[in-house]
């Protein structure tokens, strides 16, 4: 059987509602090492993979590895009945058809259970290579959700350049054109405050803002985001959720005809 | 410009 559970119920509903728009649907795939989960959204361009520790769990267990297809609107929809505060525990049989969801308050005083179906999902695993990357930028979560809303009210694509100068975010539309750079700053005491670029060589790509503004709804999982950059290959936008894991966003580049 | 699809990266369609 598969059982995890996390006091942080909150982590796991801020997790599907950054999920759920951009895919429809993904196998939870579980073993005794944690929840994985990688799918793409419906167009192919961009890939999420969700990485969740064993250890990072109050209480996990995994005797068979399993795939659950998962329904990320419906789990949104059962998720939402959790409070902020709750415990949730995650539990399935064996090659089980449903996933149960049990939502513990803090004081204990209400507890209440959902079964979620689950789906059969044909999925291929896409070979992620391990790789260095030309630029690695960590800034504050909420400044890359601004800079990225802020330019997709101007245009559909972003130029981001890294260099030595800092990170540059550029686009044109109907109204004109904007400019965004960063410099790298450590003067902030808070680390979570820093912009920290890491630069190998200098690099420019170009991106669809639509999903990189969809990619910024998992800014209340994270403080800090990371992208890293490497041309002619898709950027990786990162958070980091707490001791639990990771989620990381894979979108290709826009490249000349 | 053209958008390539994730597939062309890590393998698979």
């Amino acid at each position: 059987m598969f059982e995890a559970r996390i006091t942080q119920g909150a982590v796991l509903k801020k997790l599907v509602e950054a999920l759920k728009e951009l895919v429809t649907e993904g196998n939870f795939d579980v073993s005794s090492t944690g929840l994985q989960l990688q799918a793409m959204d419906s167009s192919h361009v961009c890939l999420v993979s969700l990485a969740l520790r064993e250890d990072g769990f109050e209480h996990f267990r995994c005797d068979r590895n399993m795939a659950m297809g998962i329904h990320f609107q419906n789990l949104s929809k059962i998720l939402k009945c959790a409070g902020n505060e709750d415990t949730i525990t995650l539990k399935a049989e064996d090659n089980a058809d449903q996933l149960t969801l049990m939502f513990e308050s803090s004081n204990q005083d209400r507890i209440s259970d959902f079964d979620l179906k689950l789906m059969s999902i044909e999925s291929e695993h896409l070979g992620i290579p391990d790789q260095e990357y030309s630029a690695e930028i960590k800034m504050p979560s909420s400044e890359y959700q601004r800079i990225v809303r802020d330019l997709t009210s101007i245009g559909d694509t972003v130029l981001i350049s890294a260099t030595k100068e800092g990170i540059k975010f550029s686009t044109s539309g109907d109204v004109g054109t904007a400019n965004v750079t960063l410099r790298h700053n450590t003067t902030p005491e808070k680390p979570e405050e820093q912009t920290i670029i890491d630069l190998k060589e200098p690099v420019a790509l170009t991106f669809a803002l639509r999903y990189l503004n969809n990619f910024a709804k998992a800014t209340p999982l994270a403080p800090v985001v990371k992208l890293s950059l490497t041309k002619d290959l898709p950027i990786v936008v990162e958070y980091q959720i707490g001791e639990l894991g990771a989620v990381k966003f894979y979108l290709a580049p826009k490249i000349d005809d | 410009m053209k958008q390539k699809s994730i597939g062309a990266f890590f393998g698979g369609a």
